[in-house]
């Protein structure tokens, strides 16, 4: 079923997201 | 009967060999049996992208604009799973007003993690469901679980 | 005496025995002091004593409802100036203020409220 949506990753087990910098930011100067 | 820890182990590697994705006729996808399971047996992990409870709204957000199905799962007051992107069959489970399994948040070795358990006995073929327990709001998401006590709406 | 708060802040963060220096890791968040102003003039300094690459701060003034698990200037309670690119932040909006700062800058925040 993963094959249908290309941008999907099939996962064994959680994974911790590690955030970017600018996370939280809707614009950067 | 083993504990938790000990039963959790095994789950990855029973998971693949014991539920598939497959047509429903609730909605969409849906998870099934490839084999009979018994009451109270650990099912599935509902496995995904462990994110901070103050990210779920801007992802929500995002997902909608992109008119992609948001699939996540709180975990407490700090931390959810988001399996839209990255995540396991779990993701396909629909939700039922009468369901055959329930979710748990379980502690293992200081981590924790979504399990599906199963309610009763799920003979082969059977489509898994858990009451996804959605707050109640005002915008209705109407239900299709086809129970004969649905409560017509997930929220 | 002003300190790092130890329940005014999001739990992960680290903070020294004396409370005059704290430590975080991963995802942005915020701690506040003990002690809040609401009239007058106050102003405050704060040393950066590591800033491993990777890292970054946003410092400033915060009111009571800010977000504590978000860095300071994601909401419309708090007013931040960011190490990287010295870009100030209010409400998720980044615009140009300085040059960026790092390990061993001191910086100060000066507050200038209504009297009454």
């Amino acid at each position: 079923w993963s094959a249908f949506a290309p941008d999907f990753k099939e996962l064994d087990e959680n994974v911790e997201y590690e955030e970017r910098e600018s996370e939280f930011d809707l614009s950067d100067e | 009967s083993l504990p938790m820890a000990m039963r959790f182990r095994h789950l990855r590697e029973t998971s693949k060999t014991s539920v598939g994705v497959f047509r429903s006729d609730i909605h969409g996808r849906g998870l099934f049996c490839l084999r009979d399971i018994e009451a109270g047996e650990m099912v599935i992990e509902y496995a995904g992208e462990v994110i901070r409870n103050t990210l779920t709204d801007n992802r929500e957000k995002y997902y909608q604009s992109k008119g992609i199905g948001c699939y996540m799962f709180k975990v407490d007051d700090n931390f959810t799973v988001d399996a839209t992107l990255k995540g396991n069959a779990a993701r396909f489970i629909n939700h039922s007003c009468e369901p055959n399994c329930y979710s748990r948040i379980v502690d293992i070795l200081g981590k924790k993690h979504i399990i599906i358990f199963a309610f009763r006995r799920i003979p082969q073929g059977e489509e898994l469901t858990y009451d996804y327990k959605f707050p109640i709001e005002d915008e209705k998401i109407h239900c299709h679980c086809l129970a004969r006590r649905c409560r017509k709406y997930l929220n | 005496q002003v300190l790092l708060a130890l329940h005014d802040r999001a739990p992960q963060l680290k903070v020294s025995e004396d409370r005059l220096s704290v430590t975080g890791e991963k995802g942005y968040c915020m701690i506040r002091a003990t002690h809040c102003v609401s009239k007058g003039q106050w102003y405050y300094e704060v040393t950066i004593d590591e800033m491993p690459e990777g890292s970054a701060t946003r410092l400033g003034w915060a009111q009571e409802y800010g977000n504590l698990q978000a860095p300071l200037g994601y909401d419309k309670f708090g007013y931040s100036w960011r190490s990287r690119k010295g870009t100030k932040f209010h409400e998720c909006h980044g615009k140009h203020f300085s040059t960026g700062y790092g390990e061993g800058d001191v910086l100060g925040f000066l507050i200038i409220l209504p009297e009454v």
